[in-house]
């Protein structure tokens, strides 16, 4: 499994410009 | 402004700055906890803390410079020591207590009804002890989180690529960074060179203690996942999953 595949979540909110607090 | 052209006074400023808000569980409270009520609670938080997390560490200067495995690796490697250094910091001023949030306070004894977790707490509550002892001032705690963070995986990965060897030569300037700023920090306290030198000592040795208790809340939490004590879910999930 690929390191994005694994950590899909945690992959999205580091590459992800909005706020974390927005996605959440 | 790079981080390595920053003055330790501005690097701390902007650490200051991405201190995550204060978090509230919201939940009603239903007392006395049963075992399944409390790791409930605990897991709540602790998923909501986690998204405010990433957002805390995108701000650190130089962090979203490393390469995404790095950033990845050192979260998850860091995430429980990470929750367990703001847990001291919001407990320092409140002895026997675990101000786990402003609406999540916890007595030592509460832990009695989750089985293994008074031994964590006890730990937990000896270590914010010893930085109360030490009258830890902000601008330390900041450092020594942002310290918790990019250490957390620099003796278990060795670079093999170029890319990977120019991300871990990133990371250990800002570690230097960092240490400046620490350093900084203390030299603000009006200690001689020699206070100054131990206060340095001690404070980073407290953090192979974090590093310890976290560990134990690892394997605690797994177990209760195991157990079916508690579901965990979304990102908490993806994290414990990912170190064990």
């Amino acid at each position: 499994t690929s390191l994005k595949e694994k950590h899909k979540i945690l992959h999205q909110l580091l590459q992800n410009s909005t706020s974390p607090v927005d996605l959440a | 402004a790079h981080h390595s052209a920053m003055s330790p006074e501005e690097f701390i400023s902007r650490i200051m700055e991405a201190e995550p808000p204060e978090i509230y569980l919201m939940e009603d409270m239903k007392k006395p906890f049963t075992e399944a009520s409390m790791m409930m609670s605990l897991t709540n938080l602790a998923d909501k803390e986690l998204v405010l997390m990433i957002s805390w560490a995108k701000k650190i200067p130089g962090f979203v410079e490393l390469s995404l495995a790095d950033q990845i690796h050192l979260l998850k490697c860091c995430w429980l020591e990470i929750l367990m250094l703001g847990l001291m910091w919001r407990s320092v001023d409140h002895p026997g207590k675990l101000i786990f949030s402003p609406d999540f306070k916890l007595n030592r004894e509460e832990g009695q009804c989750v089985e293994g977790i008074m031994e964590i707490f006890d730990m937990l509550l000896a270590a914010t002890s010893r930085f109360r002892e030490l009258k830890l001032q902000r601008e330390e705690y900041v450092c020594l989180k942002a310290m918790i963070l990019l250490n957390s995986n620099l003796c278990t990965s060795s670079p093999q690529t170029a890319e990977e060897l120019e991300s871990r030569n990133k990371l250990l300037r800002l570690l230097d960074s960092v240490i400046d700023a620490l350093v900084w920090a203390i030299s603000k306290l009006g200690l001689s060179t020699q206070q100054q030198t131990l206060r340095l000592g001690h404070l980073t040795m407290l953090l192979s203690h974090i590093r310890h208790v976290s560990n134990k809340g690892m394997d605690h939490l797994s177990s209760m996942k195991r157990k079916n004590v508690v579901l965990v879910y979304d990102l908490l999930l993806e994290m414990l999953d990912a170190s064990t």
